[in-house]
């Protein structure tokens, strides 16, 4: 079972 | 005052229909570096990035850095009604809250001003770090746009592995599973007909296959598309424009719960 990451998780605000 | 005059039209045309889809309202920042732009689909999924260099149009005048909130979809429309011979000019004031696009036909002989009223936006910038990629794949971007849509009639994911043997996309879905494997190839007639493989370590990761399909409106602005893949980091999906930039498009993977 795998679930849809979010970009927030990868990238910091800039 | 913001004045830019891009000879060839057609590419903001075709960058348009590459990501109206993907992102309803966008902020389009102008700095004496170039036009750009950074949003995200709704969902916080996929992000595209977007940058035409100053050097690529025959006359920029960015006074001061400016930001210019356009619903895409409106402005895809505005565009539509460029000839795709036409020069594209983009005006805006100071302080105004429209922006105006003129288009002349290449004779001159038809001359045309559309007007689109801005918007404010919240913008949500992320900050991409440059990173060292697990693989860098460079192929035809006509041959990843049939991938995607051939393995979207079967699955709704696609696994993406990168190994020595080449790149393999593969799905599976209610009627059965899919495989394609592509290898390098670089003896071919012309540079852009190549697939080129650079790997530091083998990966494999999960997409939704419904954005790739979104990407690959881009197809039209390059013969080329470049993925570069690492383990726990967004896909990278860039079709550079040539002598002009590039648009990428940034997807979250799937994780294994």
């Amino acid at each position: 079972k795998s679930s849809q990451g979010r970009l927030e998780s990868f990238f910091k605000p800039a | 005052m913001l004045e830019l005059r891009l000879v060839q039209g057609s590419l903001l045309k075709k960058v348009l229909e590459a990501v109206k889809d993907l992102v309803n309202d966008a902020n389009f920042d102008c700095s004496a570096t170039g036009f750009s732009l950074q949003a995200m689909d709704s969902s916080h999924v996929a992000l595209v990035a977007l940058l035409l260099r100053s050097e690529g149009f025959e006359h920029y005048r960015c006074d001061r850095n400016i930001s210019m909130g356009m619903n895409l979809g409106n402005m895809a429309k505005m565009l539509k009604c460029a000839g795709n011979d036409d020069i594209i000019t983009l005006k805006a004031d100071d302080g105004s809250d429209v922006v105006t696009f003129m288009f002349e036909s290449p004779t001159q002989d038809k001359i045309a001003d559309f007007e689109m009223k801005l918007m404010d936006i919240d913008s949500e910038h992320l900050g991409i770090p440059e990173a060292e990629y697990h693989a860098i794949v460079r192929m035809p971007s006509s041959e990843f746009a049939r991938i995607c849509k051939d393995l979207s009639s079967i699955g709704d994911t696609v696994v993406i592995s990168v190994t020595k043997e080449g790149v393999k996309f593969s799905t599976r879905g209610d009627i059965g599973t899919a495989n394609i494997v592509c290898r390098q190839n670089t003896t071919v007639d012309k540079p852009e007909e190549a697939t080129v493989i650079e790997m530091n370590e083998p990966v494999s990761l999960t997409f939704a296959l419904r954005y790739f399909n979104s990407f690959t409106k881009a197809t039209p602005l390059s013969n080329t598309v470049t993925l570069s893949l690492s383990s726990e980091l967004p896909v990278v999906v860039e079709y550079k424009i040539a002598e002009m930039g590039y648009i990428r498009f940034y997807l979250a993977p799937k994780i294994e719960d």
